[in-house]
C-alpha cells in the first residue's frame, strides 16, 4: 500500500496570469511529482497540489520566490488517510 | 430490510459492500429497482447498473453516473445516496413518482470499479483505470478523456504515465466502453449526467472546444437554476458554465460525447470540498453533500420529464 506521510497539499490563490503561467510550466515538471488536485486554470478558482515530502521545500521556495500566496491545507495527507481508513473499519464493526 | 436498514450512508465502504447493498436495495424495491450488469472492467469485475423503471418499452431515460475518477470518492457515496434517495421516495414524492411513471433512470454507482478498489487497497489518490499500457511501466488511462468527443486533443495526454492519459484509442477502455454500448443501444436517453469532485461547479459541453454548443443558453439557465436549489441548503456555492470556460479545454470527456450523440441535457458536477479536504472530504459531510446535491439533480431531472424532446 502507498503511504503518504508527510505529504502536504497545498492551495495556490492565484493573482495574476503571469502568476499562473509560473503554476502551468509546474505541471509539465516531472522533478517534483506533483499531482495537481485543482489545476491552475483562472485567477477564480484556487490551484491545489498535493506535494510529495521530498518537493516540500523546493515547492514552497518556488512559491515564495515568485510571491505566490498559498496555504497549507492539509499538513500531513497520510493522518487523514489513516483517519478515513479507522472511520470505515469502525463502521464495518458496526 | 434489516441491513440497509443498518446500511450507512454516512461512511465511505469498499466496492464489495456495495455490490452488496445494490442486492439489497433491489430485494426492498422489486418492483422499481433492477440491477443489470453491463459488462465487466479490465480486471473483471462486474460493472452494475441500477435501473429504475415503473414499466413500459424503451421508456424515455436519464443517465448518471459516479466514480469514474476513482479517488473521488464523496461522488460514489453520493451515488449510493441518491439512488437510496430515489428509491425510498417513490410514492411519496409526487414529483419523483411522476417522473418514475414516464422515464427511466440508470445509474452506474462505480464507473471506474478497478480503480475504484485500488484506491482501497494500495493508493488512495488513484485516478485512473487500471489497464496495463504496452510499452510502459505506466498503467491507466482517464477515463474521462477516452470518450469519442475530441479524443485525443487539446487537455488530455498522451504520456501514459499522466494522470490525463487519453489511452491508445477512443473506447479503449472497456469500462467506457461498457457504457457507450448501452446507451447506444438503448437509444432513448435524454440526459446524461456525470458526477465528479471536487471544486463546486455544474459544468454542461463542451470540454473539448471553448465554442458554444447550439443549447448553451438553456443548458446555462438550467444549471443556474439547479444550483440555486442546491445553495439554498447549506449556502455551498458552485459556478456554472461550459467545460472549456468554468475550468479548461479536456478533451475525450464523457458529457462531450453524449451531447454530440444527441443526449442534449448533459451536464457535469463536481461536488463540494466545503472545509477544504480535496478528495479527502470527510465522511461526516457525505450526507450533506449528497442531500444538497439531490435538490440540483432533481431540478435537471424535473427539467428533462418536463421537456421532452
Amino acid at each position: 500500500e502507498r503511504l503518504f506521510v508527510g505529504e502536504q497539499v497545498l492551495r495556490v490563490n492565484v493573482e495574476s496570469e503571469e502568476q499562473m503561467q509560473l503554476l502551468q510550466a509546474l505541471e509539465t515538471q516531472e522533478e517534483w511529482e506533483l499531482d495537481f488536485w485543482l489545476h491552475p486554470v483562472s485567477t477564480e478558482l484556487p490551484v491545489d497540489i498535493r506535494v510529495p515530502r521530498s518537493s516540500v521545500s523546493a515547492v514552497t521556495e518556488f512559491l515564495s520566490a515568485h510571491g505566490i500566496p498559498y496555504s497549507v491545507i492539509i499538513n500531513n495527507l497520510q493522518e487523514l488517510l489513516d483517519e478515513e481508513k479507522a472511520e470505515m473499519m469502525e463502521n464495518q464493526m458496526k | 430490510e434489516r441491513s440497509t436498514r443498518s446500511f450507512n450512508f454516512g461512511s465511505y465502504h469498499p466496492i464489495e459492500t456495495i455490490y452488496s447493498w445494490m442486492d439489497t436495495l433491489v430485494a426492498q424495491h422489486p418492483k422499481l429497482v433492477t440491477k443489470q450488469e453491463i459488462g465487466r472492467s479490465y480486471e473483471n469485475r462486474p460493472m452494475y447498473v441500477l435501473k429504475f423503471s415503473t414499466g413500459g418499452n424503451n421508456r424515455p431515460a436519464i443517465w448518471m453516473d459516479t466514480g469514474i475518477h476513482s479517488r473521488e470518492w464523496v461522488s460514489q457515496a453520493t451515488g449510493v445516496w441518491t439512488a437510496n434517495k430515489i428509491a425510498t421516495d417513490y410514492g411519496t414524492d409526487a414529483s419523483l413518482t411522476s417522473l418514475l411513471n414516464t422515464m427511466d433512470i440508470y445509474m452506474l454507482l462505480l464507473a471506474n470499479p478497478d480503480g475504484y478498489a485500488y484506491t482501497h487497497s494500495n493508493d488512495r489518490m488513484w485516478r485512473k483505470t487500471r489497464s496495463k499500457n504496452s510499452g510502459s511501466v505506466c498503467r491507466g488511462v482517464d477515463p474521462n478523456r477516452n470518450w469519442n468527443a475530441g479524443f485525443g486533443g487539446p487537455g488530455a495526454s498522451r504520456n501514459p504515465c499522466s494522470d490525463s492519459y487519453h489511452g491508445p484509442s477512443a473506447h479503449s477502455e472497456i469500462e467506457v466502453k461498457n457504457v457507450v454500448d448501452l446507451v447506444r443501444n438503448h437509444g432513448n436517453f435524454k440526459s446524461f449526467i456525470s458526477v465528479h469532485a471536487y471544486s463546486q461547479l455544474l459544468m454542461y459541453p463542451y470540454g473539448y472546444s471553448c465554442k458554444s454548443v447550439p443549447h448553451q443558453s438553456e443548458l446555462d439557465s438550467v444549471g443556474r437554476a439547479a444550483v440555486q436549489k442546491l445553495t439554498s441548503l447549506y449556502g455551498t456555492r458552485y459556478k456554472v458554465g461550459s467545460i472549456c470556460n468554468i475550468i479548461y479545454q479536456a478533451s475525450g470527456g464523457s458529457i462531450d460525447w453524449s451531447y454530440d450523440i444527441g443526449i442534449k441535457y448533459s451536464f457535469a458536477f463536481e461536488l463540494r470540498d466545503t472545509g477544504r479536504y480535496g478528495f479527502i472530504l470527510p465522511a461526516n459531510q457525505i450526507i450533506p453533500t449528497a442531500s444538497e446535491t439531490w435538490l440540483a439533480l432533481k431540478h435537471v431531472m424535473e427539467y428533462v420529464r418536463d421537456h421532452p424532446y
